[in-house]
Order: C-alpha cells, then sequence, then structure tokens
C-alpha cells in the first residue's frame, strides 16, 4: 500500500497472491 | 555512470488471467507429450515469476499441480470433456515445473518436468474405509487380470485381432475377491476369430489403439470376466514446433499417437458404435 509520508496507512486484508485457487481438490 | 537496473523477476498473482493463460498451455504441453498414463488436468497455480529476457520477452516460472482424469493419453476426448480422479478411486496428482516463453504475444514452452504421486492410502482410508487402493502394476495378479481380459474380449470380438499395449492402472478389490484393470490395446492385421497364432499377428501401420476396464473375479476353478473396450478412431497428429533452446526437456519425447493418416472404422462404423461390451 503506498500512501503520502503524513497519512497512516489503514491496516487492510493481507492479499496472498500465491498459490491460487483449488479448482477440484487438494490431496 | 548511469545506473543499470537490476533484471529481477516480478511475481504475478497465481490466478491473474494471463498465469492461467500459461498454466493451461503448459497442462496441454503435458498432455500433447504423453504416451501412457492418463490426462492431467490443472488444480493449482502454486507459483508464478515473470523474468525479463534479452533481447525481447519474458520467460514465465511456473508451478503447477495437476489432478490425473480418467481419459488415457491415447483418449482422442477433449481435456474439458474428461472427468477427474476421484479421490475414492485413488486420485493422482502432478507437480509441474514450467518454463514458458512470451514472446510478441506468443507463447512457448521452454522446458517441462513433472513428477506425479498418487494419494496416500492413509488419506483415502480415512475418507472411505472400504475403497480399493491403486496395486504395483508388475503384481502378477494384475498381468493375469489384464491376459485374461483380453482373450475373453478377442474371443468375442468380430474384429481385429487385439494386443496389450500398457497395462495403465489396477486395483485389488477386497469384496466380492476381484481385481479391477485398465488397460490400452492395439489392433493387428489379424481377424479375433481366426488367430492360431498371435505372435504372427502384426500392429497395424496407422495404429489404431483401445482402451480396456476388466474386472476378473476369480471363482472356483474358474475366472468371471467382465470387459469393456472402446476402439479409439485413429487420429492424426500435426506435429508442434520446439523450440531449440539448450537444455530444454519435455514431459516425453514422442507424441501421443503415431503421426499416421487417419484410418476411417471399420465397416464405416462411427466411433461409438465400436464401443463393446461388456463381455461376461
Amino acid at each position: 500500500v503506498v500512501v503520502q509520508p503524513s497519512v497512516g496507512a489503514a491496516p487492510g486484508p493481507v492479499i496472498t497472491p500465491c498459490p491460487g485457487k483449488v479448482r477440484y481438490f487438494k490431496i | 555512470v548511469t545506473a543499470v537496473p537490476l533484471l529481477g523477476y516480478r511475481e504475478h498473482n497465481c490466478d491473474d488471467p494471463e498465469a492461467e493463460q500459461v498454466a493451461l498451455l503448459a497442462v496441454d504441453h503435458i498432455n500433447n507429450h504423453l504416451q501412457q498414463g492418463y490426462k492431467h488436468i490443472l488444480n493449482r497455480i502454486d507459483k508464478v515469476k515473470v523474468w525479463p529476457r534479452r533481447p525481447t520477452g519474458e520467460v514465465y516460472e511456473l508451478e503447477i499441480d495437476t489432478l490425473e482424469t480418467t481419459c488415457h493419453a491415447l483418449d482422442p476426448t477433449p481435456l474439458a470433456n474428461c472427468s477427474v480422479r476421484q479421490v475414492t478411486q485413488h486420485a493422482v496428482e502432478g507437480d509441474c515445473d514450467f518454463h514458458v516463453l512470451k514472446q510478441d504475444g506468443q507463447f512457448t514452452v521452454l522446458s517441462a518436468k513433472c513428477d506425479s504421486t498418487p494419494d496416500s492410502a492413509e488419506d483415502i482410508l480415512k475418507l472411505c474405509p472400504d475403497c480399493p487402493l491403486l496395486t504395483p502394476l508388475n503384481d502378477t495378479r494384475v498381468a493375469q487380470a489384464a491376459e485374461a481380459a483380453l482373450t475373453a474380449f478377442n474371443e468375442k470380438n468380430n474384429g481385429a485381432y487385439l494386443q496389450l499395449v500398457e497395462i495403465a492402472r489396477a486395483q485389488l478389490v477386497p469384496l466380492p475377491a476381484s481385481t479391477y484393470v485398465e488397460f490400452t490395446v492395439a489392433a493387428t492385421d489379424c481377424v479375433a476369430k481366426e488367430v492360431t497364432d498371435p505372435a504372427k499377428c502384426n500392429l497395424l501401420a496407422d495404429k489404431q489403439y483401445g482402451f480396456c476396464k476388466a474386472t476378473v473375479a476369480e471363482k472356483v476353478a474358474r475366472e468371471e470376466v467382465e470387459v469393456t473396450c472402446t476402439i479409439f478412431p485413429a487420429q492424426p497428429v500435426v506435429p508442434q514446433p520446439q523450440p531449440g533452446v539448450a537444455g530444454a526437456a519435455a514431459v516425453e519425447p514422442a507424441p501421443a499417437v503415431d503421426p499416421a493418416s487417419p484410418v476411417s472404422p471399420p465397416d464405416g462404423q462411427s466411433p461409438s458404435s465400436l464401443v463393446v461390451g461388456p463381455v461376461l
């Protein structure tokens, strides 16, 4: 998250880009 | 002094549409180069890194998980129509590493490496205590079941004598005690009902393959065989250009089907009419 130095960054959800979604099932 | 930026990689979101496009291309690459076993389908993208390439283009470094389908590698059924092998059938997973070049909007597989692993027996038995597990293909009961099934099929078959090509998977079923086996066959130049010496039969020049599923139950002093075979229409294979990159490796070296001219099914039958069975 990029913010101006004077503005505090709001805590947001942590994005986990990988691994991706499981399409069928995980074994 | 001009600062030279480092040529590092950038990470991609694994569910990014372009990452998915590259992953689907990678799965096609696997299936197009399989000669044995079953087609695989994309289950998850594990990791994507994109490296800049000199002088132009980008290289995708990709890790993907795949799952085995029920379509054999020689089966011309499109992957989209193939079912994923369920956990209760003892599913098999693939782990693959790929390098894919993107240049001028075109994607080319530079290297591919896959390992496949069946689900753990413990996991399956937790979910389904009575499910039969995969049996090693060199088990004598498996070989005997495949031979018995093919013999039974050839005895009832009005077409070409079929030879065993590959045993693809097998399970020992506890109740009723039996062996379930799946195997591929190839048509020969002999007529099944006229064969006296199978050793004199030759595979057709335009190879025609089939896929059989059989259950062989041991009864007192006899075997009970149930077998169904599907003969695939011969598929013309267009050789795919591969880049001449040093160190590039394919999953399997040869195309799935011999690059032969297409052959019409015997007697002008449609492929669906070639599904025969069960033979009891």
